[in-house]
């Protein structure tokens, strides 16, 4: 992820947990097939940033940040 | 909204309550999860049932970090609060609630119930919506119990998948969804003036009334500001024909009901110390061109015409408005004088004389 070398890696692992767990297309625990996402980083943060309705960048940015620390829902915000 | 489909095949559902939270008790749980199936079986043709035991269509559990044999896992207290998996069989339609969040039925920590109203979104085939104003929006917002927690746009998907309550009577709340305004503990969360008109906000609507002949309008907030959350916290008219509205850290500023661009900001661009995080009331007093920011039990003043915060503040409010003593919850100024709000009761207070003229109820100023 394009992350300013500054930013704390606290915020490059929350940022990566975040993409990975609610960015990635989540397989259907029922079925024994596990597809693997290949969409990359940019792809699935540019993915977040149109889904809130922020700037569309793809890069990291202190409003994108702030909405990925708040508390919510742990089901995906892509479709299974 | 969005909707995995087919959903479910048969409107009557059951569900079971494997397990309960130490933070409530097995009451409130119960009620919280009755509550929340109520909400959908209001606008679509759904029965639940709840069973003690035996396999139900959707099993309720609290657990945390890796819980029995569900692939999702919980991360410790905030972060991810609960989830539930979409209709079909084993774990379809089950829903995990995190150990590890403070789950309450108010509004401090997390609310079961409107968590809960959410993750039954999810059980029935409903994934999240980018509304926020919607309840299955993925972020917790609290809604005042008071009102009906689905937006048009949840209602919008549910029905999509299970048509409405039309063949079975319509079991969405007969009172209207806006609080009563008449209602005697009637409290705001925010008023301000706009021009010759005063507006009272409080969760998702707005009244917009004109003292002069105490009509009064109520809308829903997002008719006039879609972007809007609701439950805004403060509000005031500047001495540029605008209005400020508050939530949290953040503000908007709106000129002739157009939300300015590159708004909401963060207070602190104001002057407030990052330690601030919210703003109960605000009122400009028009005389002075000074705008006091009550927080608590204090209040800041910002001069208008500098766009700055005057140094020496917090100070006591009830320094400078003796008789204001309890936190403010909202204020305004008509004709002069201040009007200060605390739950169902307001104070006419004059700032030249310095103290309250008189104590009344909050809604006096509609056609009660």
């Amino acid at each position: 992820l394009p992350i300013h070398p500054e930013k704390n890696n606290e915020d490059a692992k929350l940022v990566q947990n975040y993409l990975n767990k609610f960015y990635a297309i989540e397989p259907d625990p029922n079925q024994l097939g596990w597809k693997i996402n290949a969409e990359s980083a940019d792809e699935k943060l540019q993915k977040m940033q149109q889904f809130f309705g922020l700037k569309v960048t793809g890069k990291l940015d202190n409003e994108t940040l702030e909405i990925m620390k708040k508390p919510r829902c742990g089901v995906p915000d892509v479709g299974l | 909204y969005g909707f995995t489909l087919p959903g479910w095949k048969k409107t009557k559902l059951t569900y079971r309550i494997m397990n309960y939270t130490p933070d409530l008790s097995k009451e409130d749980v119960d009620k919280a999860v009755e509550k929340a199936f109520k909400v959908w079986s209001a606008v679509t043709p759904l029965i639940f049932t709840r069973i003690l035991k035996g396999v139900a269509d959707i099993m309720i559990a609290f657990g945390t970090k890796v819980h029995g044999h569900c692939p999702r896992y919980f991360d410790g207290p905030l972060g991810v609060l609960a989830h539930a998996f979409p209709p079909g069989r084993g774990l379809g339609g089950d829903v995990h609630f995190d150990e590890d969040e403070d789950w309450t039925t108010g509004s401090s920590g997390f609310n079961l119930f409107l968590v809960a109203a959410h993750e039954f979104g999810h059980s029935l085939g409903l994934s999240h919506s980018n509304d926020p104003r919607a309840l299955m929006f993925p972020n917790y917002a609290y809604i005042s119990p008071s009102e009906f927690p689905l937006s048009p746009d949840d209602i919008s998907g549910i029905q999509s998948i299970y048509g409405s309550s039309q063949n079975t009577p319509d079991k969405r709340p007969t009172t209207p969804t806006s609080p009563k305004i008449c209602g005697s503990q009637m409290s705001f969360d925010a008023i301000t003036t706009l021009r010759q008109e005063v507006i009272f906000l409080k969760g998702r609507h707005l009244w917009r009334v004109y003292p002069d002949n105490s009509e009064a309008e109520r809308e829903l907030i997002s008719a006039f500001w879609p972007n809007l959350t609701p439950s805004i916290e403060a509000a005031y008219e500047n001495t540029k024909d605008q209005i400020l509205l508050f939530k949290g850290n953040k503000f908007w500023v709106i000129s002739g009901y157009q939300v300015l661009l590159g708004y909401p900001k963060n207070i602190n661009t104001l002057g407030f110390p990052k330690g601030v995080k919210k703003v109960d009331a605000a009122v400009c007093n028009k005389s002075t061109g000074k705008t006091d920011f009550f927080i608590g039990d204090k209040y800041w003043r910002f001069d208008e015409n500098s766009q700055s915060m005057e140094k020496g503040y917090p100070r006591l409010t009830v320094d400078e408005f003796p008789g204001i003593s309890q936190k403010v919850d909202a204020v305004f100024q008509q004709k002069g004088l201040f009007y200060f709000f605390h739950g169902s009761k307001q104070w006419e207070f004059d700032p030249i004389a310095k103290k309250v003229i008189r104590e009344m109820k909050s809604n006096i100023w509609f056609n009660c």
